[in-house]
């Protein structure tokens, strides 16, 4: 691993959390203040009872606009944009939605099982229409597990970055210069966790979730490219161009 | 390829 020196720890840590929180979409206040407004009963029945292709596009549209946040995210990392550019596009296209889906539980709600969706707080059965049941209840029960870890902004900052920078995504072409940028946020994760006094088992914790996340964004994908197999013209006319570079 | 993204990563950040 590299020499890093506390001083250089600490500053990257601040500028992680710093982008962090420049980027987070939704601030926590806002979060906590919406926690009570959840989808009636009608509300849910109408989204249910939308045609499967609007609910689809719909939710294709709100994860583009998360993964907006998470590209700007990504940008002020110190040393991401002294990558080359093929190595941003490659941990964009392998890590935004596995952002996404850590950065959801700053938004879910662990006393009802819900996330903020469109305006209000969503139960998983908001999304039947989508015909992934499957990818929806591992993604709710992500969020549940990430929940419990209790983590803190800065750590869960310093995680999104970690993950961010995963060394091991096919078609890097510089990935020694990844592995080290990655090795660093990860001291810098593991002296936060020291420094608020964190067992050592939550490290351990969150290196298992690399796992989870991956699983989910193959899930995503397999829904995705089963769904555009029956409405292909739906996802060539009506998704986000970002969406389709994404997943395409 | 990758037009929208090569975009935003082009686009300073505000």
């Amino acid at each position: 691993s590299p020499t890093v020196s506390m001083d250089e720890l600490e500053h990257l840590a601040q500028n992680i959390s710093k982008s962090h929180m420049e980027t987070c979409q939704y601030l926590q206040e806002e979060l906590q203040q919406s926690t009570w407004q959840t989808f009636l009963q009608d509300e849910v029945e109408c989204y249910q009872s939308k045609p499967k292709e609007v609910m689809w596009q719909l939710c294709a549209v709100k994860i583009t606009e998360a993964i907006q946040y998470v590209v700007e995210f990504a940008k002020r990392i110190d040393g991401f944009m002294e990558l080359c550019q093929n190595d941003q596009i490659v941990l964009l296209k392998a890590g935004s939605l596995e952002v996404v889906f850590i950065r959801m539980c700053r938004a879910f709600d662990t006393q009802n099982n819900t996330v903020y969706f469109d305006g209000k707080y969503a139960g998983p059965e908001v999304f039947k229409v989508l015909g992934c049941d499957d990818l929806i209840t591992s993604a709710y029960d992500f969020a549940k597990s990430m929940c419990s870890l209790h983590l803190s902004e800065d750590e869960l900052a310093l995680f999104s970055a970690f993950i961010l920078l995963s060394s091991d995504r096919s078609w890097l072409q510089e990935k020694s210069k990844v592995e080290k940028l990655q090795q660093k946020t990860q001291l810098a994760l593991q002296h936060m966790l020291q420094k608020h006094q964190r067992g050592e088992e939550i490290l351990t914790k969150l290196i298992c979730k690399v796992s989870t996340l991956r699983g989910l964004c193959s899930r995503h994908t397999e829904t995705l490219s089963a769904f555009r197999a029956v409405y292909p013209d739906i996802v060539r006319a009506h998704f986000p161009p970002l969406y389709k570079e994404l997943f395409g | 390829k990758h037009k929208i993204l090569h975009q935003l990563l082009q686009n300073s950040t505000s």
